[in-house]
């Protein structure tokens, strides 16, 4: 089962 | 005081045509380096990265930087009036609560300006850090678009596996499987239909069709697309945009739970 993850754990808020 | 005037207007019909579904709202970003966007999807999933360079307009004006909140839906409504040879210009006032977008026929008989209310978004900005790729795929957008439009006929999912065979997209679903493997081919005359391959290391990553065929709307942007691919990063789709700039796509991937 793969699941989707988001943005956040890649790029940084600013 | 905005005034940005584009000779080939169209190009942002395209731009509009290319996230107005992946993103509802947006803030459009003016200063001395040009006109950009920066805009994640509801879901925080994909972000779009838009810039146009200042050089790229034939006449170029931003006293300030400026962020203007625009609801890409209206403003593709209003770009949409625009005829396809006509020159468009973007013009904004200082403190002002709307944008003026100029539509010029390209023999000045013919002059629309139609205005559109500014929004104000709370839009979070994300930093992009440069990073190493470990494979970057170089293929004609054409050939993209229809891999991911035939792939999502089967399944929901692509695998995109570079080895140094080439760049394997798969998919399953119900009805069965999908492989789509497209080998690096330098050979052709034209470099726009040319396959082109630079990897440092295999990479293989999953994710979703859905996000991917959204991507595909920048085609009319650019014949060739740039896919780059590392195991600890988002995907990125880019289509570049000539003498002026680039769309990018950034999309997380789906991973095993």
């Amino acid at each position: 089962e793969v699941k989707q993850v988001g943005l956040f754990p890649f790029f940084e808020q600013v | 005081m905005l005034e940005l005037r584009l000779v080939q207007g169209n190009l942002l019909k395209k731009v509009l045509e290319a996230v107005k579904d992946l993103v509802t709202d947006a803030n459009f970003d003016c200063s001395s380096t040009g006109f950009s966007l920066q805009a994640m999807d509801s879901s925080h999933v994909a972000l779009v990265a838009l810039l146009l360079r200042s050089e790229g307009f034939e006449h170029y004006r931003c006293d300030r930087n400026v962020s203007m909140g625009m609801n890409l839906n209206n403003m593709a409504k209003m770009l949409k009036c625009a005829g396809n040879d006509d020159i468009v210009t973007i013009k904004a006032d200082d403190g002002s609560d709307t944008v003026t977008f100029m539509f010029e026929s390209p023999n000045q008989d013919k002059i629309a300006d139609f205005e559109m209310k500014l929004m104000d978004i709370d839009s979070e900005h994300l930093g992009i850090p440069e990073a190493e790729y470990h494979a970057i795929v170089r293929m004609p957008s054409s050939e993209f678009a229809r891999i991911c439009k035939d792939l999502s006929s089967i399944g929901d999912t692509v695998v995109i596996s570079v080895t140094k065979e080439g760049v394997k997209f798969s998919t399953r679903g119900d009805i069965g499987n999908a492989n789509v493997v497209c080998r690096q081919n330098t050979t052709v005359d034209k470099p726009e239909e040319s396959t082109t391959i630079e990897m440092h290391e295999p990479v293989s990553l999953t994710f979703a069709l859905r996000y991917m065929n959204s991507f595909t709307k920048a085609t009319p942007l650019s014949s060739t697309v740039t896919i780059s691919l590392s195991s600890e990063l988002p995907v990125v789709v880019e289509y570049k945009i000539a003498e002026m700039g680039y769309i990018r796509f950034y999309l997380a991937p789906k991973i095993e739970d």
